[in-house]
Order: structure tokens, then C-alpha cells, then sequence
């Protein structure tokens, strides 16, 4: 599940 | 996962191998702010407080995991490595950098995206990182001089963040809903304290001089 704020980057 | 993104993570990453390979290779830390790094420790430990719970990719925690431990590893080498912290400068390295944790928590309390705890831990961090290079930059104009490893560091460190600045508008483009005004506001003006260094730095390179920031 994507993160909630879409935190993908570092 | 973008080429600007890629970019930006690499020349991270270089900027952290250039500064251990000053460290090591010259077993000193002169011209290299104490200061900055222990921020460093505060930027990554806040940031990645989703390491062990939220898994995205492999690279996303290895990356993780490389950032924590080096930025570890230089403040725990400036501060116990006896030959090393000899070295370091105290008397040059005086920015007061307690203001800039209050001040990006409170910030972070009053500008997030959602008021949970890592949200504003990651609010928190993204504003710290913005300003975590000013004691470094402070400490280069005091110190006059700066030796190569130090001037490379501090590029790339820079460059970074310019890399993301140019994924964040790739991403805006080909991403419906992506907003990370945040992180993109922070970013800018990350990038923009390192303006002027930047243009010392293209001038010592034009002329082949050694780096020299005006006091």
C-alpha cells in the first residue's frame, strides 16, 4: 500500500 | 522512479562518499561543520521513521539504510575518533543550529499535510534539511579557504536537490494527483542558499583558482 502522502523519495 | 530522481539519489550519495573519503583519506575534518552533519542525523532519523513499516522498494530501503549509517558514522567519527576530532574547528563552527530544529518543528506543527505524528516528523524533516547546510556555509566563509574534498561535498550536496527540484517537475507533469508542494517549496529554497556557493564555485572552476568564498 502506498504510504499515505506517497512518500516513495527519499 | 525517474532519471532526474536516480540522478539526485547518485550525486547524494556521491556527496556522502566524497566526505568520508576526505575523512578517512586525510584522517581530518577541517572546514567540515559538526553542526550540519548532527542536523543530517535529525533530517534522516525523522524522515525515514517509516523504514521497518512501510516497505516501498528494495533501493528505497537500502538507500535508507546507506543515509542513516554514513550520517552516523561522521558525526560519531568527528566527535570520538581521537585523530579525527582534533581536527575539527570548533571555534569556526559556532551557528547556533538548535534555532533550526525549533524552528522547522514549529513550522512542521503548523504547516503539514496531515496532522499525524509522521506526517509532521516528515514535515519536520524536510524543513531541517532545507536549512542544515547554512552553519557548513557559515563556517566556509569564516574558514577563507576550502580545500577541494570540502568545495566537492558541498556541490553536490547542492546539486542534489537541484536534481529533485527538476523530478518534482517531471512528476508534476506525468502524475495526475502528485503534490508534494512541501517538499517542492523546501527544495527551492534549499537549493537557493546554495546560490552564491554555486557561483564561487563555477568561478574558482573557470579560472582554475582555488575556491575562495568573500568573508
Amino acid at each position: 500500500t502506498t504510504p499515505p502522502s506517497a512518500k516513495d523519495e527519499l | 522512479m525517474n532519471i532526474f530522481r536516480f540522478a539526485g539519489d547518485m550525486t547524494h550519495l556521491i556527496s556522502i562518499v566524497v566526505l568520508l573519503l576526505k575523512i578517512y583519506a586525510t584522517k581530518s575534518c577541517s572546514g567540515i561543520s559538526l553542526k550540519t552533519q548532527e542536523l543530517y542525523v535529525i533530517v534522516f532519523l525523522a524522515r525515514y521513521l517509516d523504514l521497518f513499516t512501510d516497505f516501498i522498494s528494495v533501493y528505497n530501503t537500502v538507500m535508507k539504510l546507506v543515509f542513516i549509517g554514513s550520517s552516523l558514522a561522521i558525526v560519531w567519527c568527528m566527535r570520538m575518533h581521537r585523530a579525527v576530532k582534533r581536527t575539527y574547528d570548533k571555534e569556526l563552527d559556532t551557528f547556533r543550529h538548535y534555532f533550526l530544529v525549533l524552528g522547522s518543528f514549529v513550522l512542521a506543527l503548523l504547516l503539514h499535510e496531515k496532522f499525524t505524528f509522521q506526517e509532521i516528523f516528515w514535515a519536520f524533516s524536510i524543513y531541517l534539511e532545507a536549512v542544515a547546510i547554512l552553519p557548513q556555509l557559515v563556517m566556509l566563509q569564516r574558514s577563507g579557504n576550502v580545500d577541494n574534498l570540502t568545495g566537492q561535498y558541498v556541490f553536490f550536496l547542492g546539486a542534489y536537490r537541484a536534481f529533485y527540484i527538476l523530478n518534482w517537475i517531471y512528476r508534476f507533469f506525468t502524475e495526475p494527483h502528485f503534490s508534494r508542494w512541501i517538499a517542492c517549496l523546501s527544495g527551492l529554497v534549499q537549493t537557493a542558499f546554495y546560490a552564491d556557493f554555486f557561483y564561487y564555485y563555477f568561478i574558482s572552476w573557470k579560472n582554475n583558482a582555488k575556491l575562495q568564498l568573500p568573508a
